[in-house]
């Protein structure tokens, strides 16, 4: 599913360049869950947002699913999200402006699916990370677990075959956490979801099928 | 130094009312690490965000070292905050256009600190939170756990008395953590600083003197 051969990203210029991934290979199977640790500041956003077609690599070739990626623009990169991931952000990037079930709705809409499916599906998925009875607050009427999971809740309503998350626990309570888990564990069985997730967490990381190890922008294990 | 009674918070009117905050008690001596734990949406950031004089309770009585702050206007809120308090927001609350030093600087200014003194503070507070390298790059530029360790080196730049911390050590390795944890350990053995933090993770609350739960908006240990 996922082919990363020397990839590089490098950010600045001059004095100022700071190479964050430094020749980075990973395979990823299909139907694999893997987690992917690492200390603060090791590169692994950076990397995710390359594997979900959100940057673009200084240098180094990355094929998804045969598709090669690494060099499109940014309409095929949109065009790669769409059909294929979910994406969960460190930092959530829910809209400020909408309800927890419209910005749900969000990548349906994208999507063409007509409004009533996108409503029940957004809902159901927002019932599957127990937020039921908070489908009509905004984002700044919610707690941080909660944006988390509209976040999760958001990446699994198109349905995507690969999904791509950034911490997606780091603001949830041990039980809570574990909900989620399994809901992927679920989605994983039912339809042969594959997940690489970057996490601190221990017990996620040994929950996952493998974990990847980055150390200052180099794969350690 | 904190003692809270009764303390109820209620969002929305009619039928859209939600009580977040149920009656709760809270007692904080001179010098103690606290912290606060619960579910996710059971109220914490709520809390300490009364608390640390950023919202004002729907009802109850709150001293903070003997001063009624529960009814302070927003300037007397605004300068309680910069007398005696520090405060790390779940969500950093950086200013993105603003290098992760000017950021520290901000509260130093604030307070009427000279430039080179704001400087000189600012470099050596991210110096401690292993950021030295880090101080030219802005919001963007940074990882999720810089983020966070630049909102913890503003939260004490000032030297406050009392700190309040929502998760500040969510978004960081288990080392990086453990660093911060000792960071505090270090001001409240030299200065005898009083920490309340909330935290989902079960190794920071075990280093707590003392923990408090919160469970669907009541204390319930
Ligand atoms: N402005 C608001 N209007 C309505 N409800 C709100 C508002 N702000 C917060 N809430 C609700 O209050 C509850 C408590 O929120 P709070 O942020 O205090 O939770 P928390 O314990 O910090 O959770 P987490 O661990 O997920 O950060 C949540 O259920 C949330 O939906
Ligand atoms: N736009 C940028 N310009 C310069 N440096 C950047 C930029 N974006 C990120 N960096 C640097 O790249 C490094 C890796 O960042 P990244 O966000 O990938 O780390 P991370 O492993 O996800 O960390 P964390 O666990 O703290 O989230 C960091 O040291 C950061 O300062
Ligand atoms: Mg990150
Ligand atoms: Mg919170």
């Amino acid at each position: 599913v996922i082919k990363i051969r020397d990839l590089i990203k490098t950010y600045g210029e001059g004095t100022a360049e700071v190479q964050v991934l430094k020749g980075v290979d990973i395979d990823v199977g299909r139907h694999e869950i893997v987690a992917l640790c690492g200390p603060s500041g090791s590169g692994k956003s950076t990397l995710l947002n390359i594997i979900g077609c959100l940057d673009k690599p200084s240098s180094g070739t990355y094929l998804l699913e045969g598709e090669d990626v690494a060099n499109y623009d940014r309409g095929a990169q949109a065009n790669v999200r769409l059909r294929k991931l979910g994406f969960v952000f460190q930092s959530f990037h829910l809209l400020s402006d909408q309800t927890a079930i419209e910005n749900v709705m969000l990548p349906l809409q994208y999507a063409g699916v007509p409004v009533k499916e996108r409503q029940g599906r957004a809902a159901e998925a927002l019932a599957r990370v127990e937020l039921q009875d908070r489908m009509d607050h905004r984002p700044n009427q919610l707690s941080g677990g909660q944006k988390q999971r509209v976040a999760i809740a958001r990446s699994l309503v198109t349905e995507p075959s690969l999904l791509l998350a950034d911490e997606p626990t780091g603001a949830l309570d041990s039980r809570t956490g574990k909900s989620v888990l399994q809901l992927l564990e679920q989605l994983h069985e039912e339809r042969g979801l594959t997940v690489v997730m970057v996490t601190h967490d221990v017990e996620v990381a040994a929950w996952a099928h493998r974990r990847i190890a980055l150390l200052d922008g180099k794969i350690s294990a």
